[in-house]
């Protein structure tokens, strides 16, 4: 399968058919739409409510030639229909001068075309899995249609599936008062001052945040997430104090007193452990903590503090640390999380973030201006 | 264009369903006539891939007949968003 890029933050949508097909009846029409959408939220927890009139996510016409949106349609054969993707509104539009049909191996049939061009408007591209129902290819009536399983894990990977929503429900009703994911926009958008963010030895970033993590995109959160922190790395906690990957590849955890390490989500012997056993020097409860690739040292901070710690070293930690925070310019106490990533070095605090310049020992100044909004820059909110 | 059987999906037909699909740029009547050979080829192999039909970067039948089924008009190969936010 092939995911376009954008789905719909809600998931509770609506459509409307504005224009109805001149060789059908309509009953039969809203029949078959309906059908159409349910082949997708069979398998998510997306609702389609129709609507007669008023404001709805996706329009859905039947139409001629040009019908203004510059791609027209091509009469008899050709191009069936189309769709736009979530990011440019959802509508799908078919094209009349077909001989749609119901349940018949005459003509073209309306609901499997319908249930492709409702893939696109959730957000699937063309699969090249023949088999599957995002195939651009009409390949006829199917009388026992079913969706393929390429396309359940298409859809799935933008919206989860009703499994595992559902645990993720009881998780948020047993423990907090967040609002369910999904519903609106994702609990890192709805507040994106973070706990820790770390890149694993496989280069991915993660982010975490209370009990879950998001594994970022090259521009925003991938799909499929959150997911529950104890579900991938077993043993470990929520509420995570601080996190980095070391050269060994191995990835450490803080939280108040302890430390746990891991080597990519497998725990790597008997944790957690002692901070001042494995990190002598290091005080207890740390706001953040970052490998500089610039020395190979680690970097620990918390309050006004900072403390370099080199493992290489007896004693580890000088004795001229801590240092203030404040001799780097621009740079806040109280951080809340620091990363190291394309080369600079990144700064968290509450909803914000700064990007700090090595070669210059201050937060760049740039335009727009550091501190960034974390949601807008990192989340893809 | 290397034509290998004859049909009445001609070769600029082919040429436009390619174009309209994503394989090749937006037909453009100024710079029209200035795709390469290869630039073609690889298109054709493209489509070919995606089709799952084998994959010769030639306009054989089976290609051409796999042009001429009914299909969804959106396009198989999409072009990124410029709008990534990918410098943080």
């Amino acid at each position: 399968y092939a995911l376009q890029g954008s789905r719909w933050r809600v998931k509770k949508l609506t459509y409307k058919i504005s224009k109805y097909p001149r060789g059908l009846e309509k009953g039969a029409v809203d029949k078959e739409v309906a059908k159409a959408f349910s082949v997708w939220s069979i398998y998510t927890d997306l609702t389609f409510t129709s609507k007669k009139s008023g404001q709805v996510h996706i329009e859905i016409r039947f139409e001629r030639g040009e019908h203004g949106d510059g791609d027209p349609f091509d009469g008899p054969g050709g191009t069936l229909a189309h769709a736009y993707f979530p990011v440019y509104g959802g509508d799908a539009h078919f094209d009349d001068s077909e001989h749609w049909t119901i349940n018949s191996f005459r003509g073209t049939n309306l609901f499997q075309v319908a249930a492709h061009e409702f893939g696109h408007s959730l957000g699937l591209s063309h699969s090249d899995i023949k088999s599957a129902l995002m195939a651009p290819f009409y390949r006829g009536y199917d009388p026992d249609f079913m969706l393929d399983n390429d396309d359940i894990q298409g859809i799935q990977a933008l919206y989860g599936s009703k499994i595992e929503n559902k645990d993720r429900t009881n998780i948020y009703q047993r423990t907090t008062n967040i609002p369910l994911l999904g519903e609106e926009d994702s609990q890192l958008c709805l507040d994106s001052k973070i706990d820790t963010i770390f890149n694993s030895a496989e280069g991915h970033t993660y982010v975490f945040k209370d009990e879950y993590y998001w594994k970022l995109s090259s521009d925003g959160v991938e799909s499929g997430y959150p997911k529950l922190i104890t579900s991938s790395w077993k043993g470990l906690q929520g509420n995570i104090d601080a996190a980095f990957t070391y050269k060994n590849g191995k990835t450490y955890f803080f939280k108040g007193s302890k430390y746990w390490r891991y080597i990519n989500k497998n725990v790597d012997g008997d944790y957690p452990k002692d901070i001042s056993e494995g990190f002598t020097g290091i005080p207890d409860n740390i706001d953040a903590a970052v490998v500089w690739t610039g020395n190979g040292k680690i970097y620990f901070y918390k309050g006004t503090k900072f403390w370099r710690f080199d493992p290489s070293q007896r004693p580890p930690v000088k004795s001229s640390y801590p240092k203030l925070i404040s001799n780097w310019e621009g740079v806040p106490d109280n951080i809340d999380a620091s990363l190291e990533y394309h080369g600079y070095t990144y700064f968290f605090k509450d909803k914000a973030y700064y990007r700090f310049n090595d070669k210059t020992f201050s937060v760049d100044v740039a335009n727009p201006a550091f501190p960034r909004a974390t949601g807008y820059w990192w989340f893809g909110c | 264009m290397i034509v290998t059987a004859s049909s009445d999906f001609s070769a600029i037909k082919a040429m436009r369903y390619l174009s309209q699909y994503g394989y090749l740029p937006p037909s453009n009547p100024i710079s029209s006539g200035i795709i390469s050979e290869q630039t073609i080829h690889r298109a054709i192999a493209e489509f070919q891939a995606f089709a799952g039909i084998g994959v010769t970067g030639v306009l054989d039948n089976e290609t051409m007949t796999f042009m001429s089924i009914p299909r969804c008009g959106v396009k198989d190969v999409i072009v990124p968003s410029l709008n990534s936010r990918s410098k943080r």
